[in-house]
């Protein structure tokens, strides 16, 4: 058991690390998508530019939240850490795909600039919440066989405290 | 691009300009994300998370403003841990528990404490029922609102957790946070673990099995044999009794 819980912890660790990478890429597509959709529906480009970086501040809490409360409550422990050395590492890789002069600026993006951007987030992104997907199946493939040890009595909570 | 966003850093903290900060803003903004994301997974659903966002932004300017790229430091972490203050500092200034819920909440608590003074062992819903001179489905229901509030409004009333922690599961995970936090995190742990080992059989299992296992309330309810929200109410009970023992 000592090892299972070992093992589930230092997946719980990645996993909470790749979740964070996750959400900042999803934030970056989101302002990157806002500008797609609005290039989208003003074919004639007739937006004011150097007003964007005004305009998404505005937005920011509705493009950062995610609309309806994340699905059905999880009953999951939720804890906020220090990130890791791999979230780290996966927040430098996308960082590469987009400058802050860039997004500040993406109403001036030419278009293939723009595409290029969208589609170097986007694919990191789903990258990321498939590592992420995988990571959730360990997890709780272990997490099922440690409950079940309390279950069938080969664990009791008396040796944990 | 890594160079662009050290120029930024650079620009902003040698000339303060807003046109800097407000590319910094919008750039990290996802951290806040990432905080009000985590947060609204232990409140209720009509909590608007884009409140939560606009609190968040608070704690992510001023981290931008305080930050010393000299240091040697990440800006993430840095930034996260501010965040998540300036959250959860406007959510109590907020106090945004409705008071009939906390009302109720104190008055389960002090019936387990007069019961527990009074039979030296943890009370049983029965009796606390009847301390209080309501049915079982009633003292259910209270339960019920009460969990329906969400793990943070549970946790956060808990009398240690430094104003920083979200939860006291908050508090025991950080144990990997290093040597500052590490004796206070490891005396917490001492404090609970005692305070737990006192409790009733399945309050201490859905304790034990949720903050030190970390399963689900789901998983608990697999080995506990009973519904996800049977379990809900037994880790409701169970967290209303820690902290009831503890303050007292
Ligand atoms: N309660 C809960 N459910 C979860 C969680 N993670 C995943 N899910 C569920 O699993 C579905 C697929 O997630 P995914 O493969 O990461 O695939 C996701 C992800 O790649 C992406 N995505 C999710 N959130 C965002 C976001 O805020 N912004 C952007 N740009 N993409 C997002 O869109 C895909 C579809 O998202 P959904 O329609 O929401 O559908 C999600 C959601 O129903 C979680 O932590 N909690
Ligand atoms: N072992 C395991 N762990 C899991 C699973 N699903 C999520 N987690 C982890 O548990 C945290 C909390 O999930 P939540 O309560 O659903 O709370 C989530 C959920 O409310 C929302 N969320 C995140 N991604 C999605 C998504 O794609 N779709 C929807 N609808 N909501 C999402 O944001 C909150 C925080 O998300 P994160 O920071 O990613 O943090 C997540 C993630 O690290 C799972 O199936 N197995």
């Amino acid at each position: 058991l000592p090892e299972l819980r070992d093992l589930r912890v230092r997946c719980a660790q990645v996993e909470s690390d790749v979740s964070l990478a996750r959400r900042v890429a999803q934030g970056r597509l989101d302002i990157v998508g806002r500008e797609v959709r609005r290039r989208a529906g003003d074919p004639d480009g007739t937006a004011v530019p150097g007003d964007h970086v005004a305009s998404v501040l505005f937005e920011l809490p509705d493009l950062m939240s995610d609309g309806v409360s994340g699905g059905s409550p999880s009953g999951r422990p939720v804890s906020i850490t220090a990130p890791g050395e791999v979230a780290l590492t996966m927040i430098e890789r996308l960082d590469t795909t987009a400058s802050p002069a860039d997004l500040a600026q993406i109403e001036q993006l030419g278009v293939e600039r723009l595409a290029e951007v969208f589609e170097n987030i986007s694919s990191f992104e789903a990258e990321l919440s498939a590592v992420r997907r995988r990571l959730h199946e360990t997890i709780d493939a272990i997490q099922a066989e440690i409950g079940r040890r309390y279950r069938d009595g080969e664990a009791s909570v008396d040796s944990l405290l | 691009n890594q160079n662009q966003l050290d120029e930024t850093w650079a620009r902003y903290k040698d000339r303060a300009k807003q046109s800097d900060r407000d590319q910094l803003i919008v750039y990290y903004a996802p951290l806040v994300k990432y905080v009000a994301g985590r947060i609204a997974a232990g409140l209720p659903h009509n909590v608007d998370q884009a409140d939560l966002v606009s609190y968040g932004m608070f704690g992510l300017i001023d981290a931008i403003t305080k930050f010393d790229p000299e240091r040697g430091f990440k800006f993430e972490t840095y930034a996260i841990s501010r965040i998540k203050g300036a959250v959860l500092d406007e959510l109590r200034s907020i106090d945004w528990v409705p008071r009939s819920v906390r009302a109720k909440a104190k008055s389960v608590e002090r019936a387990m404490s007069e019961l527990e003074s009074l039979h030296h062992r943890a009370p049983t819903d029965e009796e606390i029922a009847e301390e209080l001179d309501l049915s079982m489905t009633q003292l259910n229901n209270i339960y019920n609102q009460i969990s329906s509030l969400g793990v943070v409004a549970l946790d956060e009333m808990l009398p240690f957790g430094n104003g920083d922690s979200m939860s006291f599961g908050d508090t025991l995970a950080d144990r990997r946070d290093g040597p500052g936090g590490q004796y206070e995190r490891v005396e917490t742990r001492q404090l609970l673990g005692d305070a737990i080992n006192r409790m009733g059989e399945r309050e201490k299992i859905v304790l034990t099995l949720y903050y030190y296992e970390s399963l689900t309330l789901s998983e608990i309810g697999n080995v506990l044999g009973v519904t996800e929200s049977r379990v809900c109410q037994i880790h409701t009970k169970a967290v209303l009794q820690l902290r009831s023992r503890l303050q007292s």
